[in-house]
């Protein structure tokens, strides 16, 4: 039986897939726990369905753990679930949201990645997909998204950090979560991905410097969510487009979610701003939860209001 | 398989003032193995743009020397990934 699990600590997945048994268990009437698919390495891919509401209502779909060793992001996620049922009762606003809303949370994307990241190597960021003609292996999720898929050279070098993958959607991983939003499309009305670091709260395009036809009303999203977070500790986040806030990036679960329909995406890149880069201790893992937590809450309060 | 170890590997964070500089950069990922953080590759590296890479011990002095070499703006954001990499767990067991 794994370790104790602990919202202040890093989890291992042995400890995360308990935790998740642990919270559908405690909470049989606001989580329900969906295996979506199954990783190259055969894990199980899980996403927790928290509101009260049946599959009808609004949702925003949340997934952390894209990339491997940013381990500040599945802790959030983790925390979300938390904060949700705990307060469900007695924070108005997460009982207004779970009441009218649900949300689709999946803990850990890259689960084989992330169990690598912990058992071999710290510093690991793919998949763990094995690949032809190349002794490297390895695909980076955030590029095997069908939006703008082969745009840049070098996403096609298989021992790339950024390899794309041999073609959009290859990856079991990645064709389990589209395939489950695709699904749910009636019902998703955003799309929020985790990522760490630099404190960045990011919304389409990556793969080109167009702005979406939306920008202004994500743009105000973020500038409020961003603001909101700062309440808390008074954490400076920047905010804007990826191609010009980031950097260009083609194949991205963001782009794909906003070409697919969903007009309200976001990417938040997690504390800190290389300090301690990926290595952000688990002393700074609730304090960065907490601050995250309160940009959540008023994103998905937007959503609640304001789409249809 | 016993873990992959960081011992001594340093975090560069680097600031190109110029074209020249950011293409020394790239040319030093050309020769030698850097693991980009920030950006997440090197050809996003441009001019005044905060660079963030993870180097071997062994090549962080070449590095270094080049960098020192064409005046470029850096700082060593950890000298010992490894022991960053213990650090991290600072929070005790509920």
């Amino acid at each position: 039986i794994p370790g104790r699990h602990s919202y202040a600590k890093y989890n291992n997945w042995d400890k995360i897939v308990a935790w998740t048994e642990k919270m559908v268990h405690k909470h049989p009437d606001m989580v329900s726990r969906i295996k979506i698919g199954t990783t190259v390495e055969d894990n199980p891919l899980y996403v927790l369905k928290v509101g009260k509401g049946n599959e009808g209502k609004k949702a925003i779909f949340m997934d952390c753990g894209i990339h491997a060793r940013e381990w500040i992001s599945p802790a959030f996620c983790q925390w979300f679930v938390y904060q949700a049922t705990k307060t469900y009762g007695k924070n108005k606003i997460m009982t207004k949201l779970l009441d009218r809303m649900n949300f689709y949370v999946l803990p850990v994307f890259n689960v084989d990645g992330y169990i690598w990241s912990w058992t071999q190597n710290r510093m690991w960021r793919k998949n763990r997909s094995k690949n032809q003609n190349s002794k490297c292996i390895g695909t980076d999720l955030n590029r095997n998204f069908n939006a703008s898929w082969n745009s840049f050279q070098n996403t096609k070098n298989p021992c790339a950090n950024i390899y794309r993958g041999p073609k959009p959607e290859s990856e079991k991983e990645t064709k389990a979560v589209t395939d489950f939003i695709r699904s749910h499309l009636k019902s998703i009305k955003a799309y929020i991905t985790f990522h760490s670091y630099s404190q960045m709260l990011l919304f389409p395009y990556g793969y080109t410097s167009k702005l979406p036809s939306n920008h202004e009303d994500l743009d105000k999203v973020a500038k409020i969510g961003t603001d909101a977070l700062a309440t808390r500790y008074e954490t400076r986040y920047i905010y804007g487009p990826i191609a010009s806030t980031y950097y260009p990036t083609s194949g991205s679960s963001l782009d794909w979610a906003y070409n697919v329909g969903i007009k309200h995406t976001f990417a938040f890149e997690l504390r800190d701003k290389g300090k301690y880069g990926f290595l952000l201790p688990e002393s700074l893992i609730k304090s960065t939860c907490k601050e995250t937590l309160l940009a959540v809450k008023f994103i998905a309060k937007y959503i609640l209001k304001h789409t249809s | 398989i016993a873990p992959v170890r960081f011992d001594r590997e340093k975090v560069f964070r680097v600031k190109p003032q110029d074209e020249k500089q950011a293409n020394i950069i790239k040319d030093l990922a050309q020769t030698n193995q850097l693991d980009f953080w920030y950006p997440d590759a090197t050809h996003h590296v441009t001019a005044n743009m905060t660079i963030d890479f993870r180097v071997s011990e062994k090549e962080s002095q070449s590095i270094q020397s080049a960098l020192d070499q064409n005046n470029m703006h850096y700082e060593i954001l950890i000298h010992d990934l490894q022991e960053e990499i213990e650090k991290q767990f600072d929070v005790k067991e509920d």
